[in-house]
């Protein structure tokens, strides 16, 4: 789950491309 | 009933493909054939019209800057090109990953099993996506106000100038098989939803939604494109060198992390590409 940490946030709620 | 389910199916994706993908085959093919009125791309040929296209590059999307707060952009155009296309793919795959969540069944999948399929299928479909935005002299960027001409990506640097030709190449053929936004959306469903990549815990439903997925889209070319014979099965065909398109890319991007010595990779890029293949 560490390993694709971003991907995990992107999946659970929408993240806006600032935070990307 | 059941081919009126995949009808909706179809409609379905092509809606939130529509909602997540802000450039459009329909508009990029405007573009590019002059028919958008005053919509004209600024064309990047030379480094003189690099620097000029620069600013348009950065409005339309989020700079590198802004990425780094505290480190200063690094020298050489085509590293500051390069971090530019980066922070573009870093977004268009949260649009991919919106995209994946509209899928009917996708978001009951084993959340780890949604990670894999994001993973290994998200490059491809990147790929996949510029295809529309490519013609043989050149590709729209920068959310289609800027059409970098092929000779002068050609003239970068190596290994810079090697990463877009060989999607040049599978573009001009497969803009050939006509898709439109409505077939695109079924196709890049389609190869979301592989049962095959590695590491998935749970393949079964996977594959089960795949299935109602190929057969939409079987039915949805039928009806789309009458007259083009076996387009279902040339359509499928491109997913093989969709993934030998993805391994390649991979390979040249370790090859920059080991000669480019400043190079700063997106995290969310380095995410998906640590350990795909």
């Amino acid at each position: 789950k560490e390993k694709h940490k971003i991907l995990h946030r992107l999946l659970q709620n929408s993240t806006s491309p600032v935070e990307l | 009933p059941e081919a009126a389910d995949l009808r909706a199916l179809a409609r379905h994706l092509y809606e939130a493909y529509l909602k997540y993908f802000p450039l459009t085959k329909a508009k990029a093919r405007a573009i590019l054939s002059g028919k958008s009125g005053d919509n004209v791309p600024f064309v990047i040929h030379d480094i003189k019209s690099l620097m000029e296209g620069e600013q348009l590059i950065n409005n339309g999307q989020t700079s590198f800057q802004e990425h780094n707060i505290g480190s200063d952009p690094p020298d050489g155009v085509e590293l500051r090109f390069f971090y530019s296309c980066q922070s573009r793919s870093a977004e268009a795959v949260r649009e991919v990953t919106e995209f994946a969540k509209s899928i009917p069944g996708f978001v009951n999948l084993d959340l780890n099993d949604q990670v894999t399929l994001l993973k290994y299928g998200v490059i491809e479909v990147l790929i996949l996506m510029m295809s529309p935005l490519m013609n043989k002299d050149g590709t729209l960027i920068s959310y289609g106000q800027i059409f970098m001409t092929r000779e002068f990506l050609k003239s970068l640097r190596k290994p810079f100038c090697q990463m877009l030709e060989p999607k040049f190449d599978f573009s001009v053929k497969f803009n050939t098989l006509e898709l439109d936004d409505s077939d695109m959306a079924l196709f890049l469903a389609v190869i979301i939803l592989s049962g095959d990549r590695p590491g998935l815990l749970n393949v079964k439903p996977i594959e089960q939604l795949q299935e109602t997925v190929l057969h939409s889209l079987e039915l949805h070319l039928k009806i789309n494109h009458p007259d083009s014979l076996q387009l279902f099965a040339k359509v499928l065909q491109k997913m093989t060198d969709l993934r030998q398109m993805v391994t390649d890319h991979v390979q040249l991007i370790q090859l920059l992390k080991k000669t480019e010595v400043d190079m700063f990779l997106h995290p969310l890029l380095q995410e998906i590409m640590k350990d795909l293949y």
